[in-house]
């Protein structure tokens, strides 16, 4: 009973419901949607990724992941939001279809299934992941400090106690070493998309270090370009820059990891808030958080599909 | 379940770099166990902190000690979040 169509897009929903919401999708295009588990999580949550292809084997992909932060609930409503469209827009939307005949397309809806379930069920603020921290009563690692790139440098933390503590050594939060391992054996991706929220920021590399990334202009000028289709549908603002210079040093990051890899379009997105609500948007706004978001999202896709590498 | 009633959340609209330093030390100390949704930066983006009640009286002293305007964006965290839950509830049984 519980079909893709009639599915609630605009409310927050619990990691089991949108686990099984997957199969749902999956039965509703076969042809184009398969879920793959790509490890568990500390707790043993298995963590499921939406492949959209056509064929082939091993593509030029593009890697999209909400919610690795896991207080930041419209990130991972926007994942839903954003499977269900590419699965429904495939075959109508010119462009999207074209994408979708040479590339694939993996979306993490949920990326640290631990912490969305604890900030549901034990504290709404919950952010990082739920480890256990040797020698520490306080739990947990900020799973976007985690990663090998400029790993421990400024902008993390060391006190396990702390919301950015970057963990004990590079990919120790499993988590984040699954994501790793997926990316690292399929050796195709092209792009590589992190949603959080919010404050309305598109961020290229680098965070680690305020120097400019060799590909800063290109990005700059894809985000630019991305930014203003978001903003044509509710007039939403929003800045671009490089995570350092737009916000602060921050090392660790996920998106500096990828494109240290050599996965050129790397991005992060912070979605908005309607400036009063911070991690609480209302129910209301993920339906126009999610919109304004996929017309930013196609822009970089289309950019990527049309600039192989 | 935590809970976070009476928790605040305040909005700086950060405007000197002076104001940028006396934030960060606030975000230095763990005392009054604040929580940074947005951190002191720049003049450019506003810098949100989540205050517990206990800590209310004290913090909002500390920015008015130092002539730093602020705003309550969120008066009671544990009102919002009772709504959440609520809505999720009511959609769940729909």
């Amino acid at each position: 009973e519980r079909s893709s169509k009639s599915f609630n897009f605009g409310a927050y929903h619990p990691l089991e419901t949108i686990y099984s919401w997957m199969d749902d999708l999956v039965a509703a295009h076969p042809n184009l949607v398969t879920k793959e588990q790509i490890g568990t999580s500390y707790e043993g949550r298995p963590m499921y990724v939406l492949k959209f292809s056509t064929g082939g084997d091993k593509r030029p992909a593009i890697w999209v992941d909400s919610g690795i932060h896991s207080r930041e609930w419209v990130s991972q409503a926007t994942g839903v939001w954003t499977a269900n469209k590419i699965a429904s827009d495939y075959g109508t939307d010119a462009s999207l279809t074209s994408l979708l005949k040479t590339m694939d397309i993996y979306l993490l809806i949920l990326a640290n299934p631990d912490g969305y379930v604890h900030s549901h069920t034990s504290n709404r603020m919950w952010r990082k992941t739920r480890s256990q921290n040797s020698g520490s009563t306080c739990r947990g690692v900020d799973p976007n400090r985690n990663w090998d790139a400029g790993f421990g440098g400024p902008g993390a933390s060391t006190n396990p106690c702390s919301d950015s503590y970057h963990g004990p050594s590079p990919h120790s939060e499993i988590e984040v070493k699954n994501v790793v391992n997926l990316v690292k054996n399929h050796g195709n991706f092209k792009s590589f998309i992190s949603i959080h929220a919010y404050s309305q920021l598109l961020m290229y590399p680098y965070g680690y270090t305020c120097k400019d990334a060799f590909h800063a202009a290109e990005l700059d000028s894809v985000g630019r370009s991305a930014v203003q289709k978001l903003s044509s549908l509710h007039g939403t603002t929003y800045k671009v820059g490089s995570i350092c210079k737009i916000i602060y040093q921050a090392s660790g990051g996920s998106i500096d990891w990828s494109y240290n890899l050599g996965i050129k379009y790397s991005f992060a997105f912070e979605l908005r808030d309607t400036g009063r609500y911070g991690f609480i948007l209302p129910a209301n706004q993920i339906i126009p958080t999610a919109s304004e978001t996929w017309l930013a999202l196609k822009d970089i896709m289309e950019y990527v599909h049309d600039h192989s590498y | 379940e935590k809970v976070f009633i009476g928790d605040q959340v305040i909005r700086v609209n950060v405007e000197s770099e002076e104001q940028i330093r006396l934030l960060r030390a606030l975000e230095q100390d763990t005392y009054w166990d604040l929580d940074f949704w947005l951190h002191p930066v720049n003049t450019e983006i506003p810098v949100d902190i989540r205050v517990p009640y206990s800590s209310l009286y004290a913090v909002k002293d500390y920015l008015r000690a130092h002539n730093i305007q602020f705003s309550v964006m969120i008066s009671n965290l544990q009102e919002l979040l009772d709504e959440e839950k609520a809505e999720m509830e009511e959609n769940n049984m729909m």
